[in-house]
């Protein structure tokens, strides 16, 4: 109903002695705005959790991804992106109606050398996430190295990493960088 | 349901939902 509103702890004690006299669009715009007598501040925005989130991680692996190309001497090659979703039909529902893996693969590969990005969402619908990985590897000439990112359980922090230490010195660095 | 103030997501528990008088 129009004029019944949730309120969270901070809040609920303010608005119940509000309720009496206002409306609930004049107590929320009175919270607000801050004027209201007995009225705390908001509290403030939950502050940042400390691991950045898999998809922080895969958007900083990407971008720098041509500097780790650099690393292993594959300077000034063009990086080549192929999306791909893969319908996985399941309990009789078919596309576009059943889980999906989406996989963005992005390659820089030249005379023999190659870094490969591989991010991939598997989704049960379009608003629920069953899993992701983030999966880099570096090959070239001494170098095989394979990092990979999982998403963590029942959140979108990053669960696990794992070969960071494979990798040659400079891009290393670089990917430690990015997953800070 | 989310705080109507801040925003911020709340467990469905009925005393926190406050009544209004109408407008």
């Amino acid at each position: 109903p129009e004029n019944q509103g949730w309120f969270c702890d901070v809040h609920v004690a303010a608005a119940r002695a509000l309720s009496a006299t206002s409306t609930l669009a004049d107590a929320v715009r009175a919270a607000r705005s801050g004027d209201a007598s007995g009225m705390p501040e908001p509290s403030p925005p939950p502050a940042d959790p400390a691991e950045p989130s898999w998809e922080t991680v895969a958007q900083s692996l990407r971008s720098t991804l041509p500097a780790l190309a650099a690393a292993i001497g594959l300077d000034d090659v063009r990086p080549v992106t192929e999306s791909t979703r893969e319908w996985t039909p399941m309990d009789g529902a078919g596309p576009p109606w059943c889980p999906y893996i989406d996989r963005v693969t992005t390659v820089i590969e030249h005379d023999g050398a190659r870094v490969s990005l591989a991010i991939e969402r598997a989704h049960w619908n379009d608003d629920e996430l069953a899993r992701a990985d983030v999966r880099l590897a570096v090959d070239a000439p001494g170098v095989a190295a394979s990092v990979s990112v999982a998403r963590g359980p029942g959140g979108d922090s990053v669960g696990e990493v794992r070969g960071v230490d494979a990798l040659p010195e400079g891009a290393r660095s670089l990917v430690r960088e990015a997953l800070s | 349901p989310s705080c109507e103030v801040c925003g911020v997501d709340l467990d469905d528990t009925a005393d926190r939902l406050v009544t209004f008088v109408l407008a």
